[in-house]
């Protein structure tokens, strides 16, 4: 599950 | 979000300002890279498209807008108000060298092969080189006002910021770190590391800002 990357950075 | 987050996007909200006010009150873009700038714009671009299809927070969405309103307006400064101002003999750098790399490693390295997270890896590639041509523009230059160089002291700062951010999110979230993001983030703030120099040795010493012969 890659579900860590929300990308909600910048 | 953390201190070194929040500081880091103030940072990066700081350096447009800079810009802007450097271009207004010379009435001249003189020094900037237009390279750097579109590519930005690029960057920006690519990376938010997401703010059609994912709400992360007010503030999030916020500074997207605002990044990619901003970048855009000063593209329209330079090409079109201040256009006399900006010498394009002297930003000469090739972006091609740096749009088709970047395009290759997205395609090598993503969290998801979809178009919206194809597009994120590459502007988290082309963020961490963007700044190569304005690099170069002041290389070939040997100076720039001093003006420029808190701007891209502001942007540096972003980028360095980002670091103990990671760091920190590491250990208080349970191991999760974004190889992708960390990578390209490394390595852009290293092509800082020069302008760091000067900058600290000389601008903030009072004096202008003048490389070695």
């Amino acid at each position: 599950d890659d579900s860590g990357h929300g990308h909600d950075e910048l | 979000m953390n201190i070194f987050r929040l500081l880091g996007d103030l940072s990066h909200l700081a350096s447009i300002l800079i810009l802007l006010h450097k271009i207004q009150t010379t009435r001249s873009c003189r020094g900037i890279s237009f390279k750097t700038q579109a590519l930005y714009v690029t960057v920006f671009v690519t990376r938010y498209l997401d703010i059609f299809t994912d709400w992360v927070s007010l503030y999030n969405f916020t500074m997207k807008i605002f990044f990619i309103a901003s970048t855009c307006y000063i593209l329209y400064l330079m090409k079109m108000k201040y256009r006399p101002t900006h010498d394009p003999s002297i930003d000469t750098f090739r972006v091609e060298y740096l749009l088709g790399p970047c395009a290759l490693l997205a395609l090598l390295f993503h969290y998801r092969f979809t178009v919206l997270e194809v597009l994120w890896s590459f502007s988290i590639f082309l963020e961490s080189v963007a700044i190569l041509p304005q690099l170069f523009m002041l290389q070939r230059t040997g100076e720039a006002e001093t003006i420029t160089t808190h701007y891209l002291a502001a942007l540096g700062a972003y980028r360095a910021l980002y670091i103990p951010n990671w760091i920190y999110r590491y250990f208080t979230e349970s191991g999760q770190i974004d190889p992708i993001a960390v990578t390209a983030g490394l390595v852009q703030t290293a092509l800082y590391l020069d302008f760091f120099y000067v900058y600290f040795t000389k601008v903030l010493q009072g004096q202008k800002f003048e490389l070695p012969a």
